[in-house]
C-alpha cells in the first residue's frame, strides 16, 4: 500500500501545469523524473508479488493441491528499453519474457528485446517455437547507450493473443550457449 | 541507384536515390509523399519589451520564420526480414531515423533520434520532422484533444475572431497529444506520436511536428532559466516514434482508416508491460 500511496502522491505532483508543459526549473524536473523512477520502482514490487500469486495460483491448481514455492520469479521492469538497453535480456542466456495487456481486449504486439548474440530461440506458453527475426542496434543508439550494456541485436517475435487484462510468458533462449552444453535440453527430476 | 522499397501488401514505402522517402502505397492510392528534418532558429529577443520575446519554454517563437534543411543526402543502410523491413537512415551526426514496416501492419513507424542539438554558433534550435504528401487539403488539418475528438483547425484563421497573425509559423502551431491528421476527397494521412508534441500543417498536404528543442535565452514568463537541458555538458538526446497512416479518405471495404488508427492508438498508447525474469536455473521444458 505504502508504495502505490506514494505513486499516487506523484501523480498528483506530475498534475501540476509546469509539470505538464514542461516549464518548471531544470532542478524540478530532475526532482520530478527522480520521484517517478522511485514510484514506478516501488510499485515494481507490487506487480512482482501479483504475477507471482497468479502464476503460483495456476500451478497450483493445474498439478497439485500442495502451494508451490519454487516457481517464484523476479518479474523485472526495464525502465530503459526505450533506449535499447534491459540488463536481464542482454545478461542472460535464458530469461523469460512475461507481457501483461492492459486494454479489455485481445491484443498482439511486435516486442523487441535488446540482446547480445543473434542466435536464439522464442517459446510460447505451449512449448511452440516462435518465428523470430535478429537486427543489429543501428549504431546511432549504440553510440548513446550505456557502456556496460553488451546488447548489439534485438530480437523481434509478434506476440499474439494477449488476453484482456492478463498475461502470457514467453522463454526465450541463447542457442549453443555453454549451459545448453553441459545441460542438455532433457525433463530432469524435480529435487 | 534505384527505388528502395520495404513494405508488405498493406503499405510500401519507396526511399529516392537521396535516402529520403519519396512515394508511398496504401489501401490502392500510390502518392508522391516525403519525409525530412528540418530546424527553426530560437528567435533572441529583448524580453522587455512583449512582442519581442526570446523563444522558451513557454513559447515557440523562430526568427522570421528561417528555417533550415538539415541534410540533403541521407546515408541509408535496409533491412529486410520475414517480420520486419526496415531503412535506417542518418541525416547527420545529431539526427538519425529507422523507417520500419511490421509483416501484419498497415501503418510504418518512424522512430527518430535527435541531439545533442548543436549549438555552438550560439543559435537555439527547433527540430521538426515534416511529410509532406499531395493531399489538397485547403489549409484544414485536424489535431486531438488528449487522444479524445479531433479538432478541426483551419491556416490563418480562428473560429470567433477576424485574425491577423504577425507569426504565421507558431501561430499556426497547436497541442498535438496523439495525433495529427488531413485529407481530401481522396486520401488521408495521419501521423499518432508517442508523446505530447506541437504540430502544424502550414503548406497544403504537410504535417510537421516538433520533436526536439535547445534553446539558449529564457523567454521571461516565469521560468528564469533557457530551455537548454544538458546531460554532462552535452544537450540531451530524444528518441520516440512516429506512426504514419496513408490511405483512402473514405470507407475501404467497410473498415475506414480511421477505424485503424483508433485501434492502433490504444495499442500504442497502452502497449503491454514487459516484465523480465532470469532462467538460469530452467531449461525450456522445466520452465513449460
Amino acid at each position: 500500500e505504502a508504495h502505490l500511496t506514494f505513486m499516487r502522491e506523484t501523480l498528483g505532483i506530475m498534475q501540476h501545469h509546469d509539470a505538464i508543459t514542461g516549464t518548471e526549473k531544470q532542478k524540478v524536473a530532475l526532482d520530478y523524473a527522480k520521484r517517478m523512477s522511485v514510484g514506478v520502482r516501488a510499485c515494481a514490487t507490487n506487480t512482482r508479488n501479483v504475477l507471482n500469486q497468479l502464476s503460483v495460483k495456476s500451478e497450483t491448481s493445474s498439478r497439485t493441491s500442495e502451494p508451490r514455492t519454487d516457481y517464484i520469479f523476479d518479474f523485472k521492469i526495464c525502465p530503459l528499453l526505450n533506449i535499447t538497453s534491459c540488463p536481464v535480456s542482454e545478461s542472460n542466456d535464458r530469461f523469460a519474457l512475461t507481457l501483461y495487456n492492459p486494454l479489455a481486449h485481445f491484443t498482439d504486439e511486435y516486442v523487441r528485446v535488446p540482446v547480445p548474440h543473434y542466435d536464439y530461440k522464442v517459446i510460447d506458453n505451449n512449448g511452440a517455437a516462435m518465428d523470430i527475426q535478429i537486427l543489429p542496434v543501428p549504431h546511432s543508439v549504440m553510440k548513446i547507450k550505456n557502456k556496460s550494456l553488451k546488447a548489439e541485436y534485438e530480437l523481434v517475435f509478434f506476440a499474439t493473443n494477449l488476453p484482456p487484462m492478463g498475461y502470457r510468458t514467453y522463454y526465450i533462449e541463447k542457442l549453443n550457449s555453454s549451459e545448453n552444453l553441459c545441460r542438455p535440453n532433457v525433463s530432469p527430476k524435480k529435487t | 541507384s534505384s527505388l528502395t522499397v520495404i513494405g508488405n501488401e498493406h503499405i510500401k514505402l519507396g526511399f529516392d536515390t537521396n535516402g529520403f522517402l519519396s512515394e508511398v502505397t496504401a489501401d490502392g492510392l500510390t502518392q508522391i509523399i516525403s519525409q525530412e528534418f528540418l530546424y527553426y532558429e530560437g528567435a533572441k529577443g529583448n524580453n522587455e519589451e512583449f512582442l519581442n520575446r526570446s523563444s522558451g519554454a513557454y513559447i515557440f517563437r523562430p526568427n522570421q520564420n528561417k528555417i533550415h534543411f538539415v541534410a540533403t543526402q541521407v546515408e541509408i543502410e535496409v533491412y529486410r526480414g520475414e517480420l520486419v523491413q526496415e531503412v535506417r537512415q542518418k541525416f547527420n551526426d545529431w539526427i538519425s531515423q529507422v523507417v520500419r514496416v511490421y509483416r501484419t501492419r498497415s501503418y510504418a513507424e518512424f522512430e527518430w533520434l535527435v541531439g545533442p542539438i548543436p549549438v555552438d554558433d550560439n543559435v537555439g534550435k527547433e527540430v521538426i520532422t515534416r511529410f509532406t504528401s499531395g493531399i489538397e487539403s485547403a489549409g484544414t488539418f485536424y489535431t486531438d484533444s488528449n487522444g479524445r475528438e479531433m479538432i478541426k483547425r483551419r491556416r490563418n484563421q480562428r473560429d470567433t475572431w477576424n485574425l491577423k497573425l504577425n507569426e504565421e509559423v507558431s501561430g499556426n502551431y497547436y497541442p498535438v497529444t496523439t495525433k495529427i491528421a488531413l485529407e481530401d476527397g481522396t486520401a488521408r494521412m495521419a501521423i499518432l506520436t508517442d508523446r505530447a508534441q506541437g504540430g502544424s500543417s502550414l503548406q497544403d498536404g504537410a504535417i510537421e511536428l516538433m520533436v526536439h528543442r535547445r534553446l539558449l535565452h529564457d523567454d521571461a514568463f516565469g521560468v528564469g532559466e533557457a530551455l537548454n537541458e544538458t546531460e554532462h555538458g552535452e544537450g540531451l538526446i530524444a528518441r520516440g516514434k512516429h506512426f504514419f497512416f496513408f490511405g483512402q479518405s473514405g470507407n475501404r471495404s467497410g473498415v475506414s482508416l480511421k477505424a485503424s488508427e483508433r485501434i492502433a492508438q490504444l495499442g500504442k498508447l497502452l502497449p503491454a508491460w514487459k516484465f523480465f525474469s532470469n532462467m538460469k536455473s530452467y531449461n525450456s521444458e522445466e520452465w513449460l
